[in-house]
Parts: C-alpha cells; sequence; structure tokens
C-alpha cells in the first residue's frame, strides 16, 4: 500500500500548495535521518 | 622506498593547505614544483604519487579520533587533484586521460580495499574523495569557468564539462552496490549528491540523461533482485527510502525527466513497488495547471493539453525488433497472419522469475509488450495531429484493433501485461493519457469479447484498483477513468460478479 | 597471463576489482553472508549530510580574532531551521485574517522576501533578521565565503542595497515623498547613501554631486 508520504514530502521542502522551488540544489541526503544539518550549495562571488 | 618519498610530499601539501589559502601563489608554486622536479613528470610516477596519496588519506581516516577532523588529508588531496586539472599543461595527454587516470587509480585502490580490507573497508572516505571532486569542479565551473584567466583554458574546460559528468557517471556505474555492496549507501548519496544529480539532469540537449538513466537502472535492478517476498531486509528498506526520496526531488525540480524516460523505468522497476510506479508516472511538466481529476464538468476531449503528444527520450522502436515490420504492417492493415506473428514473437523461450502481486514468473515478454504498446500510442498520438481524432478515437481503427486483439486473443497473462502497460499510458494531460482513457473506457464496455468480458473487466478493474488503492500520488489520467467508471451509467459495477465475490471490494467500490 | 596484470602499476589491485564484474554479469540470486555484512556495514557507515558538506579547508582569519567560550564548536554551525516556524511570508499566506500573529508582523510584512534556491535554507532565513550592521562586517571580514555570499544576497536582493564595484561600497537610493506644495516640481526627491566602511563604519550621505553610473555597479 505504499506509505504516506506527506512527512517525506515536508522533509523535502516541497510544498503542496504554495509555490514550487528546486530542492535537488540543497538535497543533504537521501535519508531524512542523515539530513541533520543543512549543507552549502552551489554559489558565486564575482571578483 | 620510493611511496614513502610520494608520502612526504603528499603530507608536505596538507600541510600547506592548512596555512594558506587555496588560491594563494604559494600553491601555485608547489604544484608546478611537483611537475618540473619530476614527481609527476611521467604517467608512471603520476600514478604511482596518486596511489600513495589516497592510500595514506584512506589510512589516516581510519586512524584519525572520529571525534575530530577526519578528513583533512582527503580534502587536500581533491583539492590537489583538480589543482593539476586546471595547472597542466596538457601537452602529453588530454584532460579526459587525466580524468581517467585519476578515477581508475580510484578504482583499484578502492576495489583492493573493499574486498580485501577484512573488515575495516569504510565507504566514508572515499564517498568524501568524489563529493569534494564534485564540489571542485561545481566551483570552477561557475558562470560558465569565469574564474579561469586563461581564455584557451576557459574554453577547453567548459567544452569538458558534459564530458566531465559524464566520466563521474561511468566511474560510478562501475561502483554500483551489485559490485560493491559495501558502498551501497555512498553510492547513493553520489548520485543523488546536490553537485551531481540536479546539473546532469539540466546539462544542455540532455547530455546526461543517458547516464543517468542507467545509474537509476542499476538501483532499480539492486532492488528487484534483493525485494524478496515475505522476507525483506531491513537495509533494502532503507535502499528503498532512499530511492523514493530522490524520485519525489527529481519529480519535483525535473519532472521532464521522468516524464520522458518511464518508458525505461517502468521497464526496470521492481513489479512491486506500485507507489514508486505512481511517482514516476504522476509526474507533471513543471508550468502546466492540471485541472481537477474528480471534476463532474471534466471533459478531456475538450482539454488544449490532451492534443499535445509528451516527449519520449528513449523511442521504445528500438526493442520491437524483428516485430516492427508485422506490427507496422497490422496498423496499416489488420489481418489475422500478422496478428499470429505477433503474438508468438510476444513469448519467451524461457521462464522469467518475476515477483509480482498475484504471480511469480512470466511466460510473456513484459518489456516487448510494453515497448509495442508505447509503439502503438506513439503512432496513434501523431496521426491524430496529422489527420484528425475520428481517425483513431475510433474503436474501428488499427491502433486501438490491435491492442483489442492482443487482449482478446492473449492468455490471461498476456491480457494482464497488455492492460498493465495500457494503464501505465494514463499520466498527466496529453494525447497519449485521452487516448488511453477512451481505449480503455471502450474496451471495458465491449460487447466484442464473446464470453470472455468479465475476465477482462475484471483485469483491468484490478489494474486499477492496485494503482489507486495505494498511497498517494495517483496519476491524473488513471483518476480520471476511474471516477468516470464510477460515476458511468452504462458500467455499474457494483452489479459485476466479481466485484460481488470478494466483499471488501464491493465495500470499496459502495464508499468510493 | 594478461598483459595487464603484469603492470606493476596494477597488479596488485588489478584481480580484486575483475573480480566484482562477476556480481555485474550474474548477481547472487540471495545474499551471501558476506555481501549482507558489507550492506550492513555500509549502511553502519552511511555517509551523512556533515560528510556531502563542502572541504572545510584554510580559511583568512579574522583580522582580530576573538575569545569565544570552549563550549562554542570550531566547526561551522549548520543546523535546519524548523519547517514549523514560518517565515513571514508563509505568515502573511496563511494568516489573511487580522490575527495577532500578522499584526506583530507588521514590520517584517514590508520587507521583501526574494525567492531563489537559498530561500529556505536557514542560513538565508537567518539573514533577513540581521542589522545591516551585521551584514555589511560579514560581507567585508568574511570574504569569499558562502557567508559573505548570503549576506549580499541579502543586501542585494531584500534591502535594495547595490555594490559598487569601483570603491567597493555599497550604496542605497532613498526616494523621499514629497509634500505637494508649490516650491517643488517633483512630487518625490531621490539621495543616495553609501556605507563607510573604511573610516567611519557608518551610512554616510552622498554629495549632492554624486552621480549614479549604472556600468559601475556589481549585477548580482
Amino acid at each position: 500500500l505504499g506509505a504516506d508520504l506527506t512527512s517525506m514530502l515536508h522533509s523535502l521542502g516541497i510544498p503542496r500548495d504554495s509555490k514550487r522551488h528546486r530542492v535537488l540544489d540543497t538535497f543533504q541526503s537521501p535519508w531524512a535521518e542523515t539530513s541533520r544539518s543543512e549543507v552549502e550549495p552551489t554559489f558565486f562571488i564575482p571578483d | 622506498t620510493k611511496t614513502e618519498k610520494y608520502h612526504l610530499v603528499f603530507t608536505e601539501w596538507v600541510k600547506l593547505l592548512q596555512r594558506v589559502d587555496s588560491d594563494d601563489k604559494i600553491i601555485f608554486v608547489f604544484i608546478r614544483q611537483l611537475i618540473e622536479k619530476g614527481v609527476l613528470a611521467q604517467s608512471d610516477s603520476f600514478v604511482e604519487f596518486i596511489k600513495a596519496s589516497l592510500e595514506l588519506s584512506v589510512l589516516t581516516f581510519k586512524e584519525s579520533d572520529p571525534t575530530g577532523e577526519v578528513f583533512t588529508a582527503i580534502d587536500a588531496l581533491g583539492k590537489l587533484l583538480m589543482k593539476l586539472f586546471v595547472y597542466q599543461d596538457f601537452n602529453k595527454y588530454s584532460r579526459s586521460e587525466y580524468m581517467n587516470i585519476i578515477f581508475s587509480v580510484f578504482l583499484l585502490v578502492f576495489a583492493k580495499d573493499h574486498e580485501n580490507g577484512e573488515g575495516s573497508f569504510n565507504e566514508r572516505p572515499y564517498f568524501k574523495l568524489l563529493s569534494n571532486i564534485l564540489y571542485e569542479w561545481s566551483i570552477l565551473r561557475n558562470h560558465n569557468f569565469i574564474k579561469v584567466s586563461d581564455s584557451q583554458t576557459r574554453k577547453e574546460l567548459a567544452n569538458y564539462d558534459v564530458d566531465f559528468y559524464n566520466t563521474f557517471a561511468s566511474y560510478l556505474h562501475s561502483l554500483q552496490p551489485f559490485a560493491f555492496p559495501g558502498f551501497s549507501f555512498a553510492w547513493i548519496s553520489l548520485i543523488s549528491h546536490r553537485m551531481f544529480l540536479p546539473i546532469v539532469l539540466r546539462l544542455p540537449q540532455h547530455g546526461g540523461w543517458e547516464k543517468l538513466m542507467l545509474l537509476i537502472i542499476d538501483l532499480f535492478k539492486f532492488l528487484d533482485q534483493y525485494t524478496i517476498k515475505g522476507n525483506i531486509s531491513d537495509a533494502i528498506s532503507v535502499v528503498y527510502k532512499g530511492t523514493i526520496r530522490i524520485i519525489l526531488g527529481i519529480s519535483n525540480d525535473v519532472p521532464d525527466f521522468l516524464i520522458e524516460n518511464h518508458y525505461e523505468l517502468m521497464n526496470n522497476l521492481p513489479a512491486t513497488y506500485i507507489q514508486l510506479k505512481n511517482v514516476i508516472l504522476s509526474a507533471i511538466p513543471l508550468k502546466m495547471l492540471v485541472p481537477s481529476p474528480y471534476g463532474v464538468e471534466l471533459d478531456v476531449d475538450a482539454l488544449e493539453s490532451c492534443e499535445e503528444p509528451p516527449m519520449v527520450f528513449y523511442d521504445p522502436v528500438a526493442d520491437i525488433a524483428s516485430l516492427k515490420k508485422p506490427v507496422d504492417n497490422y496498423l496499416r492493415i489488420p489481418s489475422n497472419s500478422l496478428l499470429k506473428t505477433i503474438m508468438n514473437g510476444l513469448l519467451r523461450e524461457d521462464y522469467e522469475l518475476k515477483s509480482g502481486i498475484g504471480y511469480d514468473t512470466l511466460t510473456v515478454n513484459s518489456k516487448l509488450v510494453r515497448a509495442i504498446v508505447l509503439h502503438v500510442v506513439i503512432e496513434a498520438g501523431l496521426e491524430n495531429g496529422r489527420t484528425s481524432s475520428n481517425a483513431v478515437f475510433n474503436t474501428k481503427s488499427s491502433y486501438y484493433q490491435l491492442l483489442f486483439d492482443l487482449v482478446h486473443e492473449g492468455s490471461i497473462e498476456l491480457k494482464f501485461q497488455v492492460i498493465q502497460v495500457m494503464i501505465e499510458q494514463l499520466r498527466y494531460p496529453n494525447i497519449h493519457t485521452r487516448w488511453m482513457i477512451f481505449v480503455l473506457k471502450n474496451m471495458f464496455t465491449s460487447e466484442g469479447w464473446s464470453d470472455e468480458k468479465s475476465t477482462v473487466q475484471e483485469i483491468i478493474l484490478r489494474s486499477i484498483i492496485e494503482r489507486i488503492l495505494v498511497n498517494k500520488p495517483h496519476p491524473w489520467g488513471l483518476s480520471v477513468i476511474f471516477t468516470q467508471l464510477l460515476r458511468s451509467d452504462k458500467v455499474k459495477l457494483l452489479e459485476l460478479d466479481f466485484i460481488k465475490r470478494v466483499p471488501e471490494i464491493e465495500n470499496i467500490i459502495k464508499q468510493l | 597471463n594478461n598483459k595487464a596484470f603484469q603492470n606493476p602499476l596494477f597488479k596488485n589491485e588489478l584481480e580484486f576489482w575483475i573480480n566484482t564484474k562477476k556480481q555485474l554479469l550474474q548477481p547472487y540470486k540471495e545474499m551471501p553472508n558476506k555481501m549482507v555484512s558489507q550492506l550492513e556495514s555500509s549502511l553502519l557507515n552511511c555517509p551523512d549530510s556533515l560528510d556531502a558538506d563542502s572541504p572545510y579547508l584554510y580559511q583568512i582569519p579574522l583580522s582580530l580574532p576573538h575569545p569565544t567560550s570552549i563550549f562554542f564548536p570550531n566547526e561551522p554551525i549548520r543546523f535546519v531551521y524548523p519547517f514549523d516556524i514560518n517565515t513571514p511570508v508563509e505568515n502573511n499566506i496563511n494568516n489573511n485574517d487580522n490575527s495577532a500573529n500578522a499584526i506583530s508582523d507588521t514590520e517584517n510584512l514590508n520587507k521583501k522576501h526574494y525567492e531563489d534556491m537559498y530561500s529556505r535554507t536557514s542560513l538565508a532565513k537567518i539573514y533577513t533578521k540581521f542589522d545591516l550592521d551585521t551584514l555589511f562586517f560579514i560581507f567585508y571580514h568574511y570574504q569569499g565565503t558562502y557567508d559573505q555570499f548570503l549576506a549580499s544576497r541579502e543586501l542585494s536582493k531584500n534591502r535594495d542595497w547595490k555594490y559598487n564595484k569601483v570603491d567597493y561600497c555599497w550604496y542605497y537610493k532613498e526616494i523621499e515623498k514629497l509634500p505637494p506644495g508649490a516650491n517643488y516640481n517633483k512630487d518625490e526627491e531621490e539621495s543616495w547613501r553609501y556605507f563607510d566602511y573604511k573610516k567611519s563604519w557608518l551610512s554616510r550621505r552622498c554629495g549632492n554631486d554624486f552621480v549614479y553610473k549604472e556600468e559601475d555597479f556589481e549585477k548580482l
């Protein structure tokens, strides 16, 4: 029967109603349990 | 020994990086000296140096206090490899060869440690090094390599970008869980790495899609192999959880990848993974607004989006092989002999063991069935665009006829396989979904089944219900057809024998 | 006897790599004990988000290192902002009625909240609460870091400051609405401010001779 994915979507930061935004660029790890800290995404600093 | 000398040089590098910024002039001088003083002059010495450095870094990790800095040497190695990538002259060999040498050395040192480690193998330093390489490259490539001052080098690096990711992906493919189970969780973390996955998904002209599909299929095959009914290990459950989370991320960010590759994904997805199947097939293009599938006034035929054919990255025609001619000929002019040829071609030479819901073996080539059904659907969609919907939304059309005949003439197993694959085509609003709703509804109410009407209806309904019963999401087209069947006056679901025979199902239908 | 196995560079390792190819061609139907324990060991050692984070290499220290409590960690903290604490934007969406929350956030409601891939990270959310002073401090003293990036993002996208790449100063355009009256030809007046990081560490008004030249400013 699968599982209720609400909490998984929530932990991914995927909203249901408000505007969609990218999640893979700040993806911490495939599992919520190993995603307890945020990771540094790509960023650009002009010279 | 030579190895000890390499260790000394590498240790100097590690220490240097702890004292100065990595863009400091001293760093450049150190690297130039590495080359000029012969440490890296020949490819042999280069290989030996990298090997020694990697082995030392891994050893340092294993011996470090786990509460302190364990990755100092690994971090330094990653930085060194990328500095060399940028600063070298590349007269003797190309950047591509350089990368292959590095990854090959990595692979061999890694393989020996994994197989021979006798319990001391730890995936983390290897993961860290690959993660660092991804990090270094993503910094370098930012804003089209604008930080690289030399314009010639900048051009070369920009040209190499797609190759970089495809090379990385190729080596990841070698590191897959079947080959190195001790690296499985690190591997899954790498294919979904924030500096790999979203970039590969968006490379120009889908340049990374083929290799990415290879990796995802590696994962699916691994899951398929070890998803044993009634006995799924905790480790495999965790792998599954990570997989569905990654696919959800892709569905959110780049749904087109799942949409255009759904065929290959379905070919390799374990048969009992219904929710994951739904997640993949529920993907909707980014800017599309989708009307509620439950709306009483929903008219699928009136939707503009339902005129559009979905993109397909991998043409199933390639998989139809020897049956392409009979199928295409049948679509031109249906005939019994062509049908017989096609049906014979769908039989396997030997049993395939396949863990399904209610079955454990297949005698029918399910992949070939999928290829043919999708091919017919694609052709129907094209015909709709070329001529008119009357040519295609017509139970007398050869497109409908072929699918009908396969279900009519086929064994129960073939009926089931064909219908399963047809129901996979119920996705977001598009011409394939719309046509498939037409086909399935007509098949459900058709009087042309002779004494098999009930069987066909049961299989159609079973295939729909097993996808609808699981937790969300559900593909739009699937919800549409089920809603229409529930509401239809023509179809009185509760009066069907096979529904009445199973009280649990009868109750569900009653409630819905 | 294959030549590859004679190569002294690889011969020790090659056989281990070759052996793994067997499993790719013909995977075990049931996991043998060795494989089970390897898989479990992999699960146990599973890399976490800290492992996947950017390598922590040398960073130029602040010019005046300040003592911190021994209880403060040396590594930067990357915690996860609790999702159930809404940002003012999310409060705005959820509280369309005149509830207490909406009223207390009036100050924040007037602030911009630029949306991009960084918006939902804890750090970016925290930076929306920083004073200008703090943002400038981070900008000038943590050069080349993600922190500097976030500070300039906050200054540029949410606070409307512009960065001058010639004098390395941040500038702000103030628009003052003039009261309707006979003495003025216009209904608003523009004046510019800049942040003086070199001397006074204050924001100062630009002189009347200041001319805004677009090409001098960084397009962020």
